[in-house]
């Protein structure tokens, strides 16, 4: 439910 | 990538490059808060510890390290450089009140208890509070230098301006990152009675007067 994090954004 | 996320980024490094200059050409980093660089640095540091192992494009690679190179080559500028302009007596703020808090935040809420996971929880959350020294100075002297003001709102709207990038994927792409989404908009709020002096004055050639 956190959604996960973007490994393209700085 | 997206025109909000590229306009983001670009943003963010002109506040960085502005600042650098700022430094450089008046060779002072009067009213600028050496404590807020010190957890940009400490930022940096936390998020791209995966520089080396987590290609994802020469773009991505060259901005994290411009990033870094940029934050500490700050720290160098204002701790040894030009150290005898920086303003102790107004640069105040216990940096522990936000990096302990972060460290254990990250530690409770995160996407994955891993190392490279958690560190990167801690510098979202770190980012979203490192501004508040420089804030806090600029209350303090109650007032800032021009250039300082453009420097504030070139960082307070690279921020503002990834909330919209994170609208428009959640909505293009169906992603979403709740942790980095919401410490984004704590991030941006601190800069809402900036961004409204700084509209309000700096805008029509006035100096960023703080209410005493």
């Amino acid at each position: 439910e956190l959604g996960f994090r973007a490994k393209d954004e700085l | 990538m997206n025109i909000f996320r590229l306009g983001g980024d670009l943003a963010h490094l002109l506040a960085i490059i502005i600042l650098l200059l700022k430094i450089w050409t008046t060779r002072s980093c009067a009213g600028i808060s050496g404590k807020s660089q010190i957890l940009f640095a400490l930022t940096f540091t936390a998020r791209y510890l995966d520089l080396f192992t987590n290609f994802v494009s020469v773009y991505n690679s060259v901005m994290k390290v411009v990033y870094l190179a940029a934050a500490y080559a700050t720290l160098y500028l204002m701790y040894v450089k030009f150290k005898a302009t920086y303003d102790h007596n107004h640069d105040t703020f216990r940096l522990e009140f936000l990096i302990l808090p972060a460290a254990g935040l990250a530690l409770i809420i995160n996407h994955e208890f891993s190392i490279i996971e958690v560190m990167w929880t801690f510098s979202i959350y770190l980012e979203a509070v490192a501004i508040l020294p420089q804030l806090f100075m600029v209350s303090k002297t109650g007032e800032a230098e021009s250039i300082t003001s453009h420097y504030l709102f070139a960082l307070g709207s690279y921020r503002a301006l990834y909330i919209v990038n994170w609208v428009y994927r959640y909505y293009s792409e169906g992603f979403y990152d709740m942790i980095a989404t919401l410490a984004g908009v704590v991030q941006t709020v601190l800069y809402c009675d900036f961004f409204y002096l700084y509209i309000t004055k700096v805008l029509k050639g006035k100096k960023l007067q703080l209410p005493a």
